[in-house]
């Protein structure tokens, strides 16, 4: 996978961080103290196809809607997460417990073109 | 999109940046909520001090730790497991004999000596491992610590690690064993395959040169 930097148009992570405190839910989020929201963007032109990507079933969603808004769209690739991790959240819920969850897939930690 | 081009999956227009920031966020937090099944953020009346949680939840993890080893009473997962080729293990800790054969006596000069191990992990995170090579004493009956390393496992598979030093100097002392002791986190039930498949056997490779006497001639 590649991350983005400076002005490339390819295919990569783009990395994101939402801080809990600046959205104002560090009171009920104990750790961590916010959530790497990584996403995938760039082009990916036909020599970069075929670098292994998520799922078929994912890019063919994805594929549909681009016909769907652009039907001599020429795009058979797209930049999609390869490799995600999941988020551990330590938290209030709505009855004051403090919980413990896994939420899988949440961290994209590296993208490719299907 | 980049910006001034539109979105070949939604058709839409690239957004400023600045909007753009606020629609992640937004994403993020409805992402969030969706995921933990909640309608909306709870609302806490009486928030804690975050300091003072994690203070406590510190002493309830330390206090769990203590109760399980105090004397007379064992937990469950530390009831030791004898292996074949293991002479005793908790669930912290894997030790792993390693005999030298005949080849290796006569105190060669050790080229190079890697130890392979193949790691089992159970889950897709990091798993920290402390790798110790163990040095017996004159008498055998205690070892020190000849050198010990901290490892961050992610993944299964293969992984070496450069036993040279230590195995000369068990070679210089005479002695024909080397022990390597592998120290993991408590919920990790065992850092290596179970069973040991042949296949997936631990062993060290070693390359030694055989000192040859050195002759000196007399005139």
């Amino acid at each position: 996978g590649i991350d983005c930097s400076g002005d490339s148009r390819m295919c990569c992570r783009k990395e994101f961080f939402v801080d809990f405190k600046e959205i104002g839910w560090e009171d009920w989020i104990i750790q961590p103290e916010g959530y790497h929201m990584n996403y995938c963007a760039g082009l990916c032109p036909l020599h970069m196809a075929g670098i292994p990507g998520l799922a078929a079933s994912f890019h063919t969603a994805v594929l549909n809607l681009i016909k769907a808004n652009n039907a001599d769209a020429a795009v058979d690739s797209c930049c999609v997460p390869t490799q995600r991790r999941s988020l551990s959240l330590l938290y209030y819920d709505r009855d004051g417990n403090i919980v413990k969850t896994d939420i899988p897939d949440m961290i994209v930690d590296a993208c490719g073109c299907t | 999109a980049a910006q001034g081009v539109w979105c070949p999956a939604c058709g839409l227009a690239a957004l400023a940046p600045t909007m753009q920031r606020d629609v992640l966020i937004a994403l993020a937090k409805q992402s969030i909520l969706s995921k933990l099944r909640l309608p909306d953020r709870p609302n806490i009346t009486q928030p804690t001090s975050r300091g003072a949680l994690l203070t406590a939840l510190r002493r309830m993890r330390a206090q769990h730790t203590d109760t399980a080893i105090s004397p007379g009473m064992l937990r469950d997962n530390s009831v030791p497991h004898l292996r074949p080729g293991m002479e005793s293990s908790t669930s912290r800790s894997v030790r792993l004999h390693f005999r030298f054969t005949r080849e290796l006596a006569g105190s060669p000069e050790i080229l190079q000596a890697t130890l392979h191990l193949f790691w089992a992990v159970p889950s897709p995170r990091t798993h920290p491992v402390t790798v110790r090579l163990l040095q017996p004493d004159a008498t055998g009956l205690n070892v020190t610590v000849a050198s010990e390393t901290r490892l961050e496992v992610q993944r299964a598979g293969w992984a070496t690690l450069d036993v040279g030093r230590a195995v000369q100097s068990l070679i210089g002392e005479g002695s024909q064993r080397l022990t390597v002791e592998l120290e993991v986190a408590e919920d990790w039930q065992s850092p290596l395959l179970a069973g040991h498949r042949d296949s997936h056997r631990p062993f060290v490779a070693a390359q030694a040169r055989v000192r040859t006497p050195h002759r000196v001639h007399r005139r």
